[in-house]
């Protein structure tokens, strides 16, 4: 564990709970992308099944057990309590798109054609694409709320944050898993566009609107 | 270099 993990797991963590938090005391998940929801669930569902056959530290199964439940639980205000608010008409992106590639891709590219090996590189791969249908229902209406926006700053944060974290452990620990590595930089660097209006607008107080 | 097939990150 260095600095740049724990930081990240932090910053990941906060998005998880902000973004819990905008829908709970809004009653409304205007704005949130249902899809990017329903992926960040299977990214940790197909992720963390080593929670059955490994046990590497408390740390370790006590934040896998919050992103899962979390996430299960981000679907169930979505879906069922504030179902009325789900903004689906802008939530338009389709999901096969990016399920049925990455799907083929870990089959192709991964370190061991293992069941559980695989699903993780599926989940590895997913989680850098599934941020998209969020980005695309931005881009549709043109503006996000000042929370939402805070929650994407958070969740961007958490994967630049671990490119930090590999370069330290690659200097440090002589380990490097080149599949985490490129998908983490695709991951960021999908953010970079949201990045620059995040600092530009809401740093100095105004709503995330999009250039016309 | 390895990529170790136990995952300690998260």
């Amino acid at each position: 564990m260095n600095v740049f993990r724990l930081t990240g797991d932090i910053a990941h963590l906060l998005a998880i709970i902000l973004l819990l938090m905008k829908i709970w005391k809004t009653r409304s998940c205007a704005g949130v992308s249902g899809k990017s929801q329903m992926m960040f669930a299977l990214v940790f569902t197909t992720r963390y099944l080593d929670l059955i056959t490994n046990f590497i530290s408390l740390y370790n199964t006590t934040m896998k057990m919050i992103f899962i439940a979390s996430s299960y639980g981000t679907l169930y205000l979505m879906f069922l309590k504030f179902r009325a608010t789900y903004d689906s008409n802008h939530d338009t992106f389709r999901m096969e798109f990016l399920v049925v590639p990455v799907a083929g891709l870990s089959f192709l590219v991964n370190h061991d054609f293992s069941p559980l090996e695989i699903l993780w590189t599926f989940s590895i791969y997913l989680e850098s694409v599934a941020i998209l249908p969020q980005l695309f229902m931005i881009s549709k209406t043109g503006e996000a709320e000042t929370i939402t926006s805070h929650y994407l700053f958070a969740l961007g944060s958490y994967r630049a944050l671990y490119i930090l974290n590999w370069v330290y452990r690659f200097y440090f620990e002589g380990f490097f898993d080149l599949i985490a590595v490129v998908a983490g930089c695709v991951q960021t660097v999908l953010y970079c566009d949201f990045f620059y209006l995040y600092i530009t607008k809401v740093w100095k107080g105004k709503k995330l609107t999009l250039p016309a | 270099l390895r990529a170790s097939l136990i995952k300690d990150e998260l």
